[in-house]
Order: structure tokens, then C-alpha cells, then sequence
């Protein structure tokens, strides 16, 4: 069994513990649900600001990846998986980028996470930056899909957080509707 | 409960910490 991250003396405690992952697609094969599992790989897991620092300082920029890769941070005991139990009832709100901006967008949304500025209660399961060939995919998953007051406030912060034109183009796909 | 609340600037400080390194 993993033992559990804890804050280290005089460090900054985080409200919840997080995992970093990483995935890529094997080229020309289909994604199913046992490759994707197999595909996906966990960093590590941290439970304070300076934890995450010594993670991420030595991550490479999502910018800077190749081919068709993604970086997930999810809440420890989450995995990024629509299948997993926190995500089955959600949805994600998407921001598709164009190439350039991921890394900072990436940032600024992760920076958003950890300091809890969504303000929707435990909802939040994680985020994921995908990089893909011509463009880039952000997006950030919660727990509810039907809950209104919570996606349009995830919507809301989301845009002054990332602090996106005004007529960027924001989707949001509930799981069940990503199944089909 | 309380809830712990870091702005961008804070956690952006603390990466210059010897304890993010």
C-alpha cells in the first residue's frame, strides 16, 4: 500500500491531497478502457504547496511535450477515469487552446486547485491538459453534472483564473455523454 | 470547517522556499 503524503514541518498544508499522472497514446491503436488504464501512469502525490513545487519544478511543460500526451492532477483517491466512483456523475468543463498557451493556462488552472479558489464545496475531481496535434485541450472535472450553480461557477472562475478572451469557447460534457 | 486558501502570488512565493526544493 502507498503511504499517505503529509505536510512536512513548516510547510504550507493543502485542503486536499493530489496525484499527478501521466498518459500517451500508443500511436494507431484504439484507446479502450484497459489500454487507457494501462497507458496512465501516477507521478506521485502531494499534501502541501511546497510537495507540489518539488513535483511540478521538475515536470516538463505541457508545451513542450510531443505526440498525444496528457497530464491529469486529480484528488488523491481519484482516478482519472470516468469509471472511477467521484467522476461517474460528473462532467468536465473544456477549453480547447490554440498551440502556445497550454503551459501557462496549465498553470494558472492548477495554481487555481490547489488554492481552492472554485469555491464549490468538495466538487472539484481534477484536471487534465491534453496535447494533441494542432491544438490543445484543458479541462476540469467535477462531481455533478446536474448541478447548475456549481458547473456555472466553475465556468465563472475558470474564465478569470485564466484569464481568457472573452469569446473563447467553453464546452461542458457530462461522462455519460463522452461514453457514448 | 475552515477551508485553506491560497491566492496565485502566494503559491507562486513558495516555490522560492528551500522546502519546494
Amino acid at each position: 500500500r502507498r503511504k499517505m503524503a503529509v505536510p512536512g514541518a513548516g510547510e504550507h498544508p493543502l485542503q486536499f491531497n493530489y496525484s499527478f499522472w501521466y498518459s500517451r497514446r500508443t500511436p494507431g491503436r484504439p484507446a479502450s478502457t484497459q489500454s487507457y488504464e494501462q497507458n496512465i501512469k501516477q507521478i506521485g502525490t502531494f499534501a502541501s504547496v511546497e510537495q507540489f513545487w518539488r513535483f511540478y519544478s521538475h515536470m516538463i511543460r505541457p508545451g513542450d511535450l510531443t505526440g498525444h500526451s496528457d497530464f491529469h492532477l486529480f484528488k488523491d483517491g481519484i482516478k482519472p477515469m470516468w469509471e472511477d466512483d467521484a467522476n461517474k456523475m460528473g462532467g468536465k468543463w473544456i477549453i480547447r487552446l490554440r498551440k502556445g498557451l497550454a503551459s501557462r493556462c496549465w498553470e494558472n488552472l492548477i495554481l487555481a486547485i490547489l488554492g481552492e479558489q472554485f469555491m464549490v464545496g468538495e466538487e472539484i475531481c481534477g484536471a487534465v491538459v491534453s496535447v494533441r496535434f494542432q491544438e490543445d485541450i484543458i479541462s476540469i472535472w467535477n462531481k455533478t453534472a446536474s448541478d447548475q450553480a456549481t458547473t456555472a461557477r466553475i465556468r465563472d472562475t475558470l474564465r478569470r483564473v485564466l484569464n481568457l478572451p472573452p469569446n473563447t469557447i467553453m464546452e461542458y460534457k457530462t461522462h455519460t455523454d463522452s461514453i457514448k | 470547517g475552515t477551508r485553506i486558501i491560497y491566492d496565485r502570488k502566494f503559491l507562486l512565493d513558495c516555490r522560492n522556499s528551500p522546502l519546494a526544493r
